[in-house]
C-alpha cells in the first residue's frame, strides 16, 4: 500500500485546498516555527479516524476547523483526504480487494456533524479504521513519532513498552 | 499467543542488539521481559551500553542518548513489521552532527522499502529527502506549500 | 501578601505583554488570573496570539511557538526580579532560524547584568558566548574540558 | 553574587578534577551527545543541595558518584565545589556578611556519607540552602531551565504557573 497524495481543505491552518504529492522514499517537510508542518502530520492523524481532540492538541474536535486569521474569516468545515495505491504484495481488504487506487476522507462541520468517506461513498469510522489496519498510517506506535514524542518509549513504564513488541507481532 | 508474543519478542530483540550499535557507532543494548514467566503480562525493559560506558540505569543517559535508543528500537521493530508508511516529526531534535548523520544513513535505508514523512529544521536531514515540501505562512495564519530550493554546499 | 502577589503579578504582566512581541517579532500575549476574588488561590493563565493569528487554545500552538510563549514569560519574570545567575540547557532546539536569533538577541541583553550558563548545540547561539566550553569525552565515559575555536565564517 | 568557578571531582562523568572557570555574560557549554554538559548543570543543582534522585536523572543519591567506564574503575566519592564572589549590591548574607568570596562544597561517598561544606567547614544543607536563597542558584524555577524542560510553564496547570510568580515577588 503507498500513499499517493493528502488533500486538506479548512484543517487547521490550511484553509485554501492544498494538495501533497508523496513519491517513493523520503518526503521532507520543511518550515518556520507554526508554519504548518505539524499539522499536516494531524492531518494525516485525523483522516484515518483519530478521536482525541488532545492528541491532536485540541480540546474538542472542531478545532481542527480553520479559526480565521486577523485577515481571513473562520470556515465552517474540515476536510482531509488521502489516496491510497495498492500494491501487489499488499492489495486492498476486504470488498476493496479489486482496486488499485481508493481515496479515503474525513469531514467535519462545525454543527459538529461528521462524515467518513471511501471513494465518495459514506462510511463509518470503523470501515475506514480497518480498511488501513495494517497500513500503520496514524494507527501505529512505532512507525508515528509526534513532536517530543521520541523518547517517550525509553521513559515510558515496561508495560507501555510490552504494547510496541505487541503491535508488531 | 503467548508462543507469538515470546517470538516476535525474541525477533525484534535480535534486531534491536544489531541496530543499537549500528545506529550510535558501537556499545551495546538488548530488550528483557521483566517477568520470564509470565508472558501475557511481562513488561519489557531497556539495558542499553553507549560506546565504551558502562551498563547504567536508563534515566542517566543524556537527551541524545535516550533518542537514539528510542530511534534504535523503532528501527528494529520496524524490521520485524514493516509499515508501508511511518511519519517521524523532529525525532533529529536532540541529535549532534554524528548521530544527526548516522541516523539519516539507516532513514534512507528503511525508505527504500517504505514509505516516509520526515518534519525536520535540521538541514543535514533535508539534504536527504526525495521530496522536499515548503511549508510558508506569507498570509499570517493561512499556511501554504511552496517548492523548496536547497542551496547548494 | 496578596498585595504582594497582585503587585508582582501585574508587573510581570506589564513585562510579558513587552517580551512577547519582541521576542517574536509581532503578536501579543497576556497573563490572566483564574480567579479575580481569591488572591491567594488564584492560577494564572498564559492568553497568546502568534503574528497575524487569532487568539487560541495554548495547545494549538506549534512546538517551536510554545517555546517562545514559555521563554518570553521567563523574560519577563526575569526583569521583575533578576537572578544573578541563569542556566538554560538546550532551550534553543525547537526555535528556527528567525526565532533562534530574536531569542539569542534578548538573551544577549539579559547577560549584561546576571551570568548565564547555556547548553546549546546550536551554531547561532554558540557565537554569541562571551566564554565557550567545550565538552568531550575523548576517552569514553570520561568527560573532560577542552577549549574551543569556533571556525570563522 | 557572582560565581567564579565550579569544580567537578568524581561527579557522574567527570572522574578528574575539572574546573570551568565562570566570568561574565554568557558561558556556552558545548560537545557532542553524552558527552557530559547536562551533568555539569547536575552538578550545579546537586551542589547547592538538591535532595531528588530523580530530578538529576538517578534512582538512588549514589548514582551522581563516577560509576566507571570501560577503562576506568569507579571512585569512592563524588565532590563539586561552588566558588562566589559577593558585589556591593548583593554581599553574602548573615556571618558570611564581610567576606569578598567563599566556597560551596558537597561529598558524597559511596556508603551514603554525605557532607555540605563552606570555606572547608563543616556545615548543614539548610546553612548551604540559606546562604544561596535568593541567588537563583539551583533552586529558581524561572532561572533553572533543564534539558526538554523548556514549555512546562505552557502544559502546566494555572496552579503550577502561580508559583513562578510567587517566586518572582
Ligand atoms: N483550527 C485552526 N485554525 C487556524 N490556525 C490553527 C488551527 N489549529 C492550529 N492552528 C495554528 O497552526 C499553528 C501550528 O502549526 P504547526 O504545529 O503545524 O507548526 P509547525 O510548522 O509544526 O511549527 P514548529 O516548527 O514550531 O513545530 C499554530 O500557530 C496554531 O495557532
Ligand atoms: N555516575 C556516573 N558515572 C559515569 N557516567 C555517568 C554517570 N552518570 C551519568 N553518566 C553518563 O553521562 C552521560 C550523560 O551526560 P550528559 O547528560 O551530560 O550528556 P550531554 O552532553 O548533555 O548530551 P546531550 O547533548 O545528548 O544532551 C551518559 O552517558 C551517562 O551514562
Ligand atoms: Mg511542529
Ligand atoms: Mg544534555
Amino acid at each position: 500500500m503507498r500513499i499517493t497524495r493528502l488533500e486538506l481543505h479548512g484543517f487547521k491552518s490550511f484553509p485554501d485546498r492544498t494538495v501533497f504529492h508523496f513519491g517513493d522514499g523520503i518526503s521532507c517537510v520543511v518550515g518556520p516555527n507554526g508554519s504548518g508542518k505539524s499539522n499536516v502530520v494531524d492531518a494525516l492523524k485525523w483522516c484515518v479516524g483519530e478521536q482525541s481532540a488532545r492528541s491532536l492538541r485540541g480540546s474538542e474536535m472542531t478545532d481542527v476547523i480553520f479559526a480565521g486569521s486577523t485577515d481571513r474569516k473562520p470556515v465552517g468545515y474540515a476536510e482531509v483526504a488521502l489516496t491510497l495505491k495498492a500494491s501487489s504484495d499488499t492489495p486492498f481488504p476486504g470488498e476493496y480487494a479489486q482496486l488499485h487506487e481508493l481515496q479515503v476522507g474525513r469531514r467535519l462541520h462545525r454543527t459538529g456533524a461528521s462524515e467518513y468517506f471511501v471513494n465518495q461513498s459514506r462510511v463509518r469510522r470503523r470501515d475506514v479504521v480497518e480498511l488501513l489496519l495494517d497500513s500503520g498510517i496514524g494507527n501505529n506506535l512505532y512507525s508515528f513519532i509526534e513532536q517530543g514524542q521520541v523518547d517517550k518509549m525509553i521513559t515510558a513504564s515496561p508495560a507501555e513498552r510490552r504494547t510496541l513488541i505487541d503491535e508488531a507481532a | 499467543c503467548r508462543e507469538r508474543f515470546r517470538e516476535t519478542f525474541d525477533l525484534v530483540n535480535d534486531h534491536f542488539r544489531e541496530t543499537y550499535p549500528r545506529l550510535v557507532g558501537g556499545g551495546s543494548a538488548r530488550l528483557a521481559l521483566t517477568d520470564d514467566e509470565d508472558l501475557l503480562e511481562t513488561g519489557v525493559d531497556i539495558f542499553v551500553q553507549p560506546p565504551g560506558k558502562r551498563l547504567q540505569n536508563l534515566q542517566l543517559l543524556s537527551g541524545g542518548e535516550k533518542a537514539m535508543t528510542a530511534i534504535a528500537l523503532l528501527i528494529a521493530l520496524f524490521r520485524v513489521k514493516p509499515s508501508p508508511f511511518c511519519v517521524l516529526d523532529e525525532v533529529d531534535a536532540p541529535l549532534d552532527e554524528a548521530n544527526g548523520a548516522r541516523f539519516n544513513d539507516m532513514l534512507r535505508e528503511m525508505s527504500r522499502r517504505s514509505q516516509f514523512l520526515v518534519v525536520t529544521h535540521n538541514r543535514k536531514t533535508m539534504e536527504c529527502a526525495d521530496t522536499l515540501y515548503g511549508v510558508t505562512m506569507a498570509r499570517p495564519g493561512v499556511s501554504r506549500l511552496v517548492s523548496v530550493q536547497l542551496p547548494t554546499g
